[in-house]
């Protein structure tokens, strides 16, 4: 069973094209795994990517280094999933 | 256990069989009205079964709807289900839908990826693909929305079998899309095809795959916008609307795409409620407010689609 635990959800505001370009490169970096919810296509238009935990600080510096700005979304993912299977629980109840 | 669709809990998520029982209740229910049929068999042979809305008549022109083609948008599933159950009871009540119905048929697909989905609930919530194996690689599933013979392989879709977006070896690998687009092109008579999809908020029409514009841009754009505000008109949810390149970013061999160019009008896609802090988990208790809300888009589309015939 896969677990989420520590992984995050980054949304990320390029700003401009070139960070725009940026984000697709990280993108084409398969061994991250990183999980695009909505990939960049735009200066200006969110990019939200689901990080796992072992790549965090990788992409965190690539994001800083870079003065590419983002914010985290959803702190642990694996929280949500617990979360919302307690409900389904409570719900088949 | 749940028995019958007057007690299914649809404020929650259910596993793939509570659902497929949950169709056959209410094809039991309303039988005059709703059967179901068997398109196809996933990758992993699950029945992939559409609903049929009919009122009698042959081969009347019809309308498609599907959700649930990325296995984790769980609420895509659900609001499916609901709007089922909305349009089985409706008839005879409401007077747009019994109008509709009258005139048109309506086929839903509530669970166009089941094996996807079975593992979203077996082993990966975040699954998005279908669940078939590429020849010499580790790495399993095709993106079914990158899938469909248009532009296949182009801008947006990655070659790459472990990417979340790879296209599959060649376009309608996939058993799943191969099985709607034999049931699309065998029934001949579809005219409007309705994809719904959940994250960020938007209706989006072709083309996704060319950054073009389509010869009926300012009809679906008009039809479009029409939908977003009857939809917005409950909880005041914000819809962003247009072209699929311009309002999220190019992406190839997706099915609204290779509707369009089949020679479907009113081919569109919904990106449900969903603001990203939840991800693709939507609280359990904004179910039936999304499915309430896409309603209202929803019969907007239909009805123009049945006061549009061509």
């Amino acid at each position: 069973l896969e677990t989420f635990a520590g992984d995050q959800v980054l949304r990320v505001e390029p700003c401009n094209e070139a960070q725009v370009r940026l984000l697709k490169q990280l993108q084409a970096r398969e061994p991250l795994q990183l999980d695009f919810w909505r990939s960049p296509a735009n200066a200006n238009e969110a990019v939200d990517i689901r990080v796992p935990f072992a790549c965090l600080q990788d992409v965190k510096v690539f994001l800083e280094s870079r003065q590419i700005k983002y914010s985290i979304l959803i702190e642990d993912v694996q929280a949500l999933i617990d979360e919302e299977t307690r409900e389904m629980n409570l719900s088949e109840r | 256990k749940e028995r019958g669709s007057r007690s299914f809990n649809y404020g929650a998520y259910h596993p793939l069989e509570s659902i497929y029982q949950a169709m056959d209740d209410l094809v039991a229910e309303h039988s005059e009205i709703v059967s179901k049929q068997q398109i196809g068999e996933s990758y992993e042979q699950r029945p992939l079964y559409v609903l049929k809305f009919s009122t009698g008549g042959k081969n009347r022109p019809a309308i498609w709807i599907d959700a649930g083609i990325h296995a984790r948008e769980w609420v895509t599933h659900a609001t499916a289900l609901w709007t089922a159950k909305k349009m089985a009871s409706d008839y005879g009540q409401d007077p747009s839908v019994t109008s509709l119905l009258n005139t048109m048929d309506v086929f839903l697909m509530v669970v166009a990826n089941p094996d996807g989905y079975v593992f979203t609930h077996t082993k990966n919530r975040m699954w998005r693909k279908t669940r078939s194996k590429t020849p010499d690689s580790s790495c399993i599933g095709v993106d079914p929305n990158r899938n469909w013979d248009a532009g296949f392989g182009g801008p947006g879709a990655s070659d790459n079998p472990c990417s979340d977006s790879y296209h599959g070896p060649k376009p309608n690998s996939e058993v799943e899309v191969r099985s709607i687009v034999e049931f699309i092109k065998s029934h001949g008579n579809v005219k409007a095809f309705l994809s719904i999809h959940s994250y960020s908020q938007l209706l989006m029409f072709p083309y996704g795959y060319q950054c073009s514009e389509i010869n009926d841009y300012a009809e679906l754009d008009d039809v479009a916008q029409a939908a977003a505000n009857a939809l917005a008109s409950l909880y005041g949810t914000q819809y962003r609307v247009g072209p699929i390149c311009s309002v999220i970013y190019q992406a190839s061999g997706g099915s609204i795409d290779w509707t369009y160019d089949y020679g479907i009008k009113y081919s569109l896609a919904f990106e449900l409620r969903d603001t990203g802090h939840y991800g693709f988990l939507l609280p359990a208790n904004q179910i039936i407010p999304t499915a309430q809300e896409t309603w209202l888009g929803l019969k907007t589309i239909l009805e123009y689609v049945r006061d549009h015939p061509y």
